[in-house]
Parts: structure tokens; C-alpha cells; sequence
């Protein structure tokens, strides 16, 4: 009695999914991405797998909702009994989520005992495409009947077991050079609680890649915390504007001047702000901020500082770099980027100066012709002269300037709410 | 609209949808179209067995009425006892 491997498994980590709106006409996609990333995020939570909305046919795992006979040699029966299937890891169909359109679908964590949680069954479904069959032990989402909408639902241990033989636990997480920080004692809730700001002092000599900045020998942040700079130094995140702001290693980075703030699923990690030179070395020691930052889809780390742009391979700096924006196919006129990102609904790498913003194909290293427009004709809602944008683990895009930000919605093409909502409220509970 | 049963119960599965149910879900294979349902009646028996144990419920091999009710709740479309 318990979880059942089915055999395949996929060889990457980073899936990618695509929900195809086919019969859709009656539901709201936007609920039905939520649900669907929620699913998701179950079997993200508890093993090394990340998942990525694509709005591409050529996804990983890709959702249908279809009706009676489809294709498949599993034809649906209509409302009740089979709700849904998936298949598992492979080719063609491999990995891909079938809901039956005739089921009174609930979303959004709606009760009625009448519908069926949309959430619970595509949670189940992505079990199958990720590996696993049913499982026999009461209670475990991958029985085969379904049970109801837990609101504040958390993987069984039979399924959790059962996902990281697959694909590891979170915490082996080998994350390239970055290192993890883990602190040894259970970090504390929150991102209002500030660490002690003490100097981190060692009598042998420093590890450090750099020379000290000040008389203090600051352990290097290798081997412990991050150094914690003398209070007078660091910026306030409750009173700030902001440089930059990316996800680089499903981690959420707030940048400002010489430093960054690092935010993980449980909140804002002890021990930052930390200076973003002890993450990534070699850049110019007179640096005073910088202007964008991105992770591309090889996982490089790209950061662009006035007209040049730096290409890291964790924290190191790839051989060859710093190259001037030109090398991009950007302007000569242009003398920095205000901020960069990789948009979910296709894949393209996005980079706003200003009024205008430019399109970048990842894939073949270039600039896309018909560019620069300005920023207004496709991003209803979005302000000029942007402090930052990235793609968050809603699958949503995000656009910063001064203190607040605005929330992109993909299919609606505009933000979702005219005034900004404040970046110090959302993100570090000021 | 006649008012729907709750949890959407469907009419009671009759001798052939037991079979359908267990051959659809992976407890029977798939009867031989050559030699139609020969299935045995101990197959059947064992194959409410398995269905009772991966359900949870009292593992009798008869199609009681524990049996019948878990047949009718809605469920994943993929066979639970896979090849």
C-alpha cells in the first residue's frame, strides 16, 4: 500500500506547461491558469521540479479540457464518474492533462458539494504526468476517486514520497555556484523582522574574494551568512525605490545601489540586504547600482550596469563579458536599460529603456526586427521610464517604478488595476 | 431542471458496467473480442478484491453495496492497475 512509480519520469527538472483553450469559451481562463498553477506548485513545493506557463503548443505538459471521444482512445462520459486523465512522462500525449469540459467545474477554491474542485483534480492529473500512478493508501491524492477540496490542502507523505524518488527533494537543490543560504536554525516568519545589524568580525584572515572595504574583515559569504554591512550603509526596503528586481533561482531579488535583498518562499532570508558583489564577483568595484537583471532560460544570469551587460554562470563571470549593449543589437544612442524580462506567454526576452522596448529571441542570440516601440502600444497600463519587470511563480508579469508596481494580465493585455500597489506593502509587509 | 442527485450519483451499475468498470480501470483485461467475456467467475472475484483494496473498503470479492457506491464515485479516467 502506497504511491506507485509508473515507469518514465522526465530527464529535466524545468517543465513547462501551456493550458490550449479549446471548449473554453464558458470558463474564465485566467481562474483556470491560477487553478492550474496552484496544482502545480503542490509537487514544485516538495521536490527540485519548477514549472513554466508557455503559451506554445511545443510544452511540456499540455492541458485540454475536451468532450466525449477526442483522439486519444479515452473518451470521456460526460457529467460525473470520469472527471479527467492525464498521461505520463514522454512523447506525443506524454505528460499531457485531459478534463472532461462536461464537469460542472468549481474554480478558485469555490464550495458547492455540487461542482468539482478544478484545483484537487489537476493536482491529481499532474501526479500521472509527472510519473506517478495511483496510489492505494487512503487519503493520498493519488487515489483514484476524487475527495473534495481541501482549502488549505498539503501533499500527503505517500504522494510527497512518492514525487521525490522521482525528482529529489527541494532541499538537495544544487543550485549552480550561487550558495543556498540555509541557516542552521529554522529561519524566522517574516520579512518585518530585521536581523540584529552586528559586524560579522573573524581574526584569521579573510576568505574573502575581495579586499575588505572597510577596516572590518568580513567573513566571505561563501562560507557563512551574508556580511551585514554597518547600519548606516544599507538601504531600508520599507523606504526605497528599487534597481532592479528578479527571479534568479526561483529566489525573488530586490536590488538597490550596491546591495540586494533576497526573498525565498518562507519571506525575506535573514541576513540581507547583502552586498550584491559578495553574490557575484567581479563586478565594477565603482558601481554604484544596477539598472536590470534577468535570469535567461540556460539559467545565465544577465545584469546590465550603463552601457554594458554581464553575463554570469552562477556567480561567476562567463569569460569574454562585460560587452556593450550593442552587442545585443541596442542602439548606439542607448546609454542604459531600465529593466528586463522573460515574458511567460511567449518565451521572448523583453528589454524596456525609457519609452521604448525592444524584443529578444534567446534562442537565436538576436533582436527582433520591428523594434524599438513604444512601451504603450502593447502594455496598456505600464508607465515609462520603469524601474524593473519579472515574471513571478503566479506566472504573472510584474512592472516596477518608484514605490509601487502593477501587475500585467497576459490575456487581458493591460495591468490589472490602474494605480500601482505599493512594493514595500506586498512584498516586505511594511 | 429535475433536481440533481448530489455527488452526481449515477444510476447503479448493472451486471455488464461491473465488468465494463473493472476491465475499464485495469482489474480485468480487456476481454478478448475472439472469445467475448470468458472472464471466470474467480476473476471476477479477485478483481473486486483488488478494486475493494485499492478503495479502501471491506475487501469481500462480492458486489456488495460498499462496492456499488464506491463504483459510482466520480474519479480519475486512468486504469489504477496499470500493465
Amino acid at each position: 500500500k502506497r504511491y506507485t512509480l509508473h515507469g518514465q519520469k522526465w530527464q529535466h527538472v524545468n517543465l513547462t506547461w501551456s493550458l490550449r483553450t479549446r471548449h473554453l469559451e464558458r470558463m474564465d481562463h485566467g481562474w483556470v491558469r491560477s487553478d492550474l498553477h496552484k496544482a502545480l506548485e503542490i509537487w514544485s513545493k516538495h521536490s527540485k521540479l519548477t514549472f513554466r506557463e508557455i503559451n506554445s503548443e511545443t510544452a511540456d505538459i499540455l492541458v485540454y479540457f475536451e468532450k466525449g471521444y477526442h483522439g486519444d482512445g479515452y473518451p470521456f462520459d460526460g457529467r460525473g464518474q470520469v472527471l479527467a486523465h492525464a498521461f505520463f512522462p514522454g512523447t506525443g500525449h506524454g505528460g499531457d492533462a485531459h478534463f472532461d469540459v462536461e464537469e460542472d467545474w468549481l474554480l478558485n477554491g469555490e464550495q458547492n458539494n455540487e461542482g468539482t474542485s478544478l484545483y484537487t483534480v489537476a493536482a491529481h492529473e499532474f501526479g500521472h504526468s509527472l510519473g506517478l500512478a495511483h496510489s492505494s493508501v487512503g487519503g493520498a491524492l493519488m487515489s483514484p476517486w476524487y475527495q473534495g477540496l481541501q482549502s488549505d490542502f498539503e501533499l500527503p507523505d505517500d504522494d510527497r514520497l512518492g514525487i521525490q524518488v522521482l525528482y529529489d527533494s527541494k532541499n538537495d537543490k544544487k543550485w549552480g555556484n550561487i550558495p543556498v543560504y540555509r541557516p542552521a536554525a529554522p529561519r524566522p516568519n517574516y520579512p518585518n523582522t530585521i536581523p540584529p545589524r552586528t559586524t560579522v568580525r573573524t581574526t584569521t584572515s579573510s576568505t574573502s574574494t575581495t579586499t575588505p572595504r572597510t577596516t572590518t574583515t568580513y567573513t566571505n559569504i561563501r562560507t557563512r551568512q551574508p556580511d551585514i554591512p554597518p547600519a548606516n550603509d544599507k538601504p531600508d526596503f520599507c523606504n526605497t525605490t528599487f534597481d532592479a528586481v528578479s527571479i534568479i533561482r526561483k529566489d525573488l531579488f530586490f536590488f538597490k545601489g550596491k546591495y540586494s535583498w533576497r526573498l525565498g518562499d518562507k519571506g525575506l532570508y535573514s541576513g540581507y540586504p547583502a552586498l550584491i558583489s559578495r553574490l557575484w564577483y567581479n563586478l565594477p568595484e565603482d558601481m554604484n547600482q544596477v539598472d536590470a537583471v534577468y535570469e535567461r532560460q540556460d539559467h545565465k544570469i544577465v545584469f546590465f550596469i550603463g552601457r554594458s551587460f554581464y553575463v554570469f554562470n552562477g556567480n561567476i563571470l562567463v569569460p569574454g563579458y562585460p560587452k556593450p549593449l550593442t552587442a545585443l543589437g541596442l542602439p548606439e544612442r542607448l546609454d542604459h536599460v531600465d529593466a528586463v524580462t522573460v515574458w511567460g506567454h511567449n518565451s521572448k526576452t523583453y528589454i524596456f529603456s525609457g519609452t521604448e522596448y525592444w524584443r529578444y529571441d534567446d534562442e537565436t542570440d538576436r533582436m527582433e526586427l520591428g523594434y524599438p516601440r513604444d512601451i504603450m502600444t502593447i502594455w496598456k497600463g505600464v508607465g515609462y521610464n520603469l524601474n524593473a519587470a519579472f515574471q513571478w511563480h503566479d506566472g504573472a508579469t510584474y512592472f516596477l517604478k518608484n514605490r509601487g508596481f502593477w501587475k500585467f494580465n497576459d490575456l487581458r493585455m493591460r495591468v490589472e488595476q490602474e494605480e500601482p500597489r505599493s512594493i514595500g506593502e506586498f512584498w516586505f509587509n511594511c | 431542471r429535475p433536481v440533481e442527485q448530489s455527488n452526481k450519483i449515477r444510476s447503479p451499475p448493472v451486471h455488464e458496467d461491473v465488468y465494463g468498470y473493472l476491465t475499464k480501470f485495469g482489474y480485468l483485461p480487456e476481454s478478448d473480442l475472439a472469445t467475448g467475456n470468458l472472464q471466470t467467475v474467480d476473476q471476477l472475484h479477485d478483481a473486486l478484491r483488488t478494486l475493494q483494496t485499492y478503495g479502501n473498503i471491506p475487501v469481500t470479492g462480492k458486489l456488495d453495496a460498499e462496492t456499488k457506491e464506491l463504483m459510482r464515485k466520480p474519479r480519475c479516467g486512468v486504469p489504477d492497475v496499470t500493465p
